[in-house]
């Protein structure tokens, strides 16, 4: 497989947290300007390591970057209501 | 396993494909979501019907980049396809970037992927156990695939048990009627090839009526009994007693169709009777007059045809069109010469819509699959009519079979359904 978007760095590492509903949606725009703690960065990603079954360190270590690099359902892990959830246009 | 809170409140949904995948055959992909959709099918009361054309309740769609939904998809790899809850549409996206394939090691396996969306557009979110199918990540191809335990309660809390399955898939047929099994049900045993599937092969295979049931199930019924479908032939167990199975209902039926609201209608004569799950409706039979004005009693065969969910009916050389939600039903300029339904006989068997989203019909033996797109019978290799015996029921044909017009008709070896 190909992986269209992998992510390496702390700012896809991010962007992806975001689009699965483990971050604010509101950082997948970098352009936003939006702050985050570090600890709210650290959680998401104990998070995503949960939810994927890895080793929950809240780093982003190369394990937790080959599964975010994975194929993958685009539909969001963390399904939130209101304005957060998938709205079909 | 997670529930995303929204849910169908029918048990019977409908899919169309309105976007094909460039790189694989029309028909491989209609295989392969069908068996997607089988997967959900097996283990709770829910059934799915293909249809080609007309209002859904999943549409599925081949997309590449942004495609309208403000979801793009990126490339090959990366997200391989989405789909919305119930509530949300429940429509299914697959990035037409990926390598789609089946039962192939290579690329993305078609049926997994859709097997997992359709779990969304069912109601069901990403579950955290790693083997299950609704977990959000690729595993690659799996050629013994089976529902995890997790995806099993998870569907089940929205939708109920199968009737007959408890909480695995292994069983991939069920017993019928559902809800039935503990009815004595007369089976048959011709004597012949041990399949049950001598009265339908060869030449004097000539049958009453065939149709999709609720379960979405083919089934054949010829004088006092009827027969399963299964993938490449009858079921185990048939041919079983209609009288014995179906209520109220007389052997030699004229016409049978399951409508788009999951009941089946059986017509003989000048009556028809209705089933809701298998099971007789109060007050039925009734006379066609009562539901069916403008219809012809003695009809030869009835079916919803694939091209526009209409119900059209047959008899002789004529045929009418049947529309529920017109008044009245049946236009004044019906009925019209089975003649523009080009390449097909008169004075046929049977005809119904098979869950390939294909209308089939069946006279003498013989079948036609109709192109509802170019309006006439298809072209295939090999052509058109085809032995019915040989690629509907299992038949061992022998390796030739004289035509009535005394020429040779070469058959394959049988080995799998159309």
């Amino acid at each position: 497989h190909v992986d269209a978007a992998p992510v390496s760095t702390d700012t896809q590492a991010m962007m992806y947290l975001a689009r699965f509903g483990y971050l604010d949606p509101a950082l997948q725009n970098p352009s936003s300007g939006a702050l985050i703690s570090g600890d709210s960065v650290r959680r998401a990603i104990i998070d995503f390591q949960s939810f994927a079954g890895l080793n929950q360190t809240g780093i982003l270590d190369p394990e937790t970057s080959t599964w975010m690099s994975k194929p993958r359902c685009g539909v969001r892990d963390r399904v939130g209501a209101g304005s957060s959830a998938r709205r079909k246009r | 396993y997670a529930l995303q809170g929204s849910r169908w409140r029918v048990k019977q949904l409908t899919y169309s494909i309105t976007k094909y995948p460039s790189a694989l055959k029309t028909a491989d992909v209609d295989r392969e979501l069908a068996k997607a959709f089988q997967v959900w099918e097996d283990v709770t009361e829910l059934t799915f019907v293909h249809l080609r054309t007309g209002k859904v309740h999943i549409e599925i769609r081949f997309e590449s980049g942004e495609h309208g939904d403000g979801d793009a998809f990126d490339g090959t790899g990366g997200t391989l396809a989405h789909a919305y809850f119930p509530i949300y549409g429940g429509d299914a996206h697959f990035d037409e970037s990926e390598t789609w394939t089946i039962n192939s090691y290579k690329g993305t396996n078609l049926f997994q992927v859709a097997a997992h969306e359709f779990g969304h557009s069912l109601g069901l979110s990403h579950s955290d156990v790693r083997s299950a199918l609704m977990a959000p990540f690729y595993r690659g191809y799996e050629p013994n695939f089976k529902l995890d335990n997790d995806d099993v309660v998870a569907i089940q809390q929205l939708y109920g048990k199968s009737g007959n399955v408890a909480t695995t898939t292994e069983t991939s047929s069920r017993p019928l009627p559902p809800g039935r099994a503990t009815t004595p049900r007369v089976s048959f045993d011709d004597g012949s090839n041990g399949r049950g599937n001598a009265e339908l092969c060869g030449s004097e295979g000539k049958i009453d009526t065939m149709f999709t049931g609720p379960d979405n199930k083919a089934y054949v019924f010829k004088g006092e009994k009827y027969w399963k479908l299964e993938a490449e032939a009858v079921a185990p167990g048939y041919p079983r007693s209609i009288r014995a199975d179906w209520e109220g209902l007389p052997g030699n039926i004229d016409a049978a169709f399951t409508w788009t609201n999951g009941r089946t209608y059986f017509f003989k004569g000048s009556r028809y009777w209705r089933y809701t799950n298998f099971e007789l409706d109060a007050d039925y039979p009734k006379d066609l007059s009562e539901g069916f004005a403008g219809v012809p009693s003695n009809i030869d065969t009835a079916l919803v045809w694939s091209g526009n969910g209409k119900i059209y009916f047959f008899k002789g050389s004529q045929y009418w069109r049947f529309d529920p939600q017109q008044k009245p039903p049946i236009k004044s300029t019906y009925p019209k010469d089975i003649s523009n339904w080009e390449g097909l006989p008169n004075s046929l068997d049977a005809a119904f819509q098979f869950t390939n989203g294909y209308s089939y019909f069946f006279k003498n033996g013989q079948y036609w699959r109709f192109n509802d797109r170019s309006f006439k019978v298809d072209e295939g290799q090999p052509g058109y009519p085809r032995p019915a015996g040989k690629w509907w029921f299992g038949c061992d044909e022998v390796n030739f079979k004289t035509r009535p017009g005394g020429s040779k008709l070469f058959v394959d070896r049988p080995h799998a359904n159309d």
